[in-house]
């Protein structure tokens, strides 16, 4: 599902959440209530950091015109209508991609897409924000995926093998 | 014009606000 609405340029003050609305659009056909939360978590933050200056202004209520497209193509789907189903679900795929880069991991398979997940996961456990306070659980998570995803993209690109 | 400005702006940015309620069933 293509979002309706052709986002603006991201105005650099966005930069935060420039990787979050990139895996939006990859999940608008792979998992459309992905990619809904982690446009909805982009509108929040956009709007706490500059909902005032006129490219921020006009970059957000393109961003929302998205949302309420989405809102509206999926109306029936439960993880939208009820925000706590929502929250289990996006909780649920972020786990998914926590645990798939961690076997690989564990079984020193190092590639662009275990780094990528590890990312992902991180990424997805921020957009959990807009249900509430993070789990100390889900902190660490972020944590550890973050810095994994980090460390093994420095490694494989300097030709070392992570340990 | 400065406060017009200014008041277009806030008028949005409650628009964006009421939106973003609307959208989360929150009104």
């Amino acid at each position: 599902m293509a979002a309706a609405a052709v986002l603006p340029t991201l105005p650099p003050q966005f930069k935060s959440v420039q990787h979050h609305l990139r895996t939006a659009q990859e999940h608008d056909k792979r998992d459309p209530v992905v990619a809904y939360y982690c446009r909805l978590y982009a509108m929040q933050t956009g709007m706490k950091i500059d909902s005032k200056s006129p490219e921020c202004r006009k970059f957000l209520l393109k961003l929302m015109d998205q949302l309420e497209a989405m809102k509206k193509q999926l109306g029936d789907c439960e993880s939208i209508t009820q925000e706590i189903v929502g929250s289990a679900h996006v909780e649920n795929y972020a786990l998914k991609m926590f645990l798939y880069a961690d076997n690989e991991d564990r079984a020193e398979r190092f590639h662009k897409n275990m780094i990528k997940s590890f990312y992902t996961a991180s990424l997805l456990i921020d957009t959990l924000s807009v249900f509430g306070e993070l789990s100390e659980e889900n902190v660490q998570h972020r944590k550890y995926a973050r810095w994994k995803a980090t460390y093994i993209h420095n490694c494989l690109k300097n030709g070392e093998i992570p340990q | 014009t400065g406060s017009i400005g200014a008041s277009v702006a806030s008028t949005e940015q409650d628009d964006l606000s009421q939106r973003l309620a609307r959208l989360r069933d929150q009104v």
